[in-house]
């Protein structure tokens, strides 16, 4: 089964 | 100081409507560009980017940048105390510690205030990539709206996938299973009727449908949605705010390990 993946796994902090 | 006037009042109320389902709190961050917000969901799955642009307001006049922390539930709360076709204005000092919104009737025979109080909250603030994206999908946010409860009556899960016969969402679940292929109709006698697919390369990517589904709340603001996905990023599901801004919901997908 696919994971669910954090946002911030794509969106770096600024 | 802040002083923003706008003509559309009820615009504002069907932006908060739509996000505060699924944020309890944000920043509104005011600057001479206008109102811009951005927060994530509590789970950190979707992420909100909301600007509405200062050249959106009647009069606009924000001398120093500022945040302001704000329950949305509490904003929600006030808003709705304004009617649809109110104009509404809000003003706040640089350092002071609540907005007040004042209500005025198109007719000008009754105005309100309200002042709300700010709230200090700690916001991490996402850099966002330009991408290009291998497929672009815009379609009516009311068919957007109807294959997302459609869906999940069913199931949970959905993979979206473009390819050059349309946009297939595709779910399963104890019931069984549904697909809804949405195709290119540029011929639709109405514009608000008209879907355009742009695919540049074929994609599929899986979501969770209650993220998707919560997005549809903003279907009040647009006629259209567009939909836009590449290869294991995010997807993006952007409602434009008449030509005054946009409203962009960021879903993250689920990937097999």
């Amino acid at each position: 089964k696919p994971g669910q993946r954090s946002i911030t796994a794509f969106f770096g902090t600024s | 100081m802040l002083e923003a006037r706008l003509v559309q009042g009820g615009m504002l109320k069907k932006v908060v409507d739509a996000v505060k389902d699924l944020v309890t709190e944000a920043n509104i961050d005011v600057s001479s560009s206008g109102f811009q917000l951005q927060a994530m969901d509590t789970s950190h799955v979707s992420l909100i980017a909301m600007h509405l642009r200062s050249d959106a307001f009647e009069h606009f006049r924000c001398d120093r940048a500022m945040s302001m922390g704000m329950s949305l539930a509490n904003l929600a709360k006030v808003l709705k105390c304004a009617g649809n076709d109110d104009i509404v204005t809000l003003k706040a000092n640089d350092d002071g510690d609540t907005v007040t919104f004042m209500f005025e009737s198109p007719k000008e025979d009754r105005v309100s205030d309200f002042e709300l109080k700010l709230m200090d909250i700690d916001s991490e603030h996402l850099g966002i990539p330009d991408t290009d994206y291998c497929a672009t999908v815009t379609m009516p946010s009311g068919e957007y709206a109807r294959i997302c409860k459609d869906l999940s009556s069913i199931g949970d899960t959905v993979v979206i996938s473009a390819t050059k016969d349309g946009v297939k969402f595709t779910t399963s679940g104890d019931v069984g299973t549904a697909n809804v292929t949405v195709r290119q109709n540029t011929t639709a006698d109405k514009k608000e009727d008209q879907t355009i697919i742009d695919l540049k390369e074929p994609v599929a990517l899986t979501f969770a449908l209650r993220y998707l589904t919560s997005f549809a709340k903003a279907t009040p603001l647009a006629t259209h949605v567009t939909l836009s996905m590449t290869r294991e990023l995010p997807v993006m599901v952007e409602y434009a705010i008449q030509d005054m801004g946009f409203l962009r919901f960021y879903l993250a997908p689920k990937i097999e390990d």
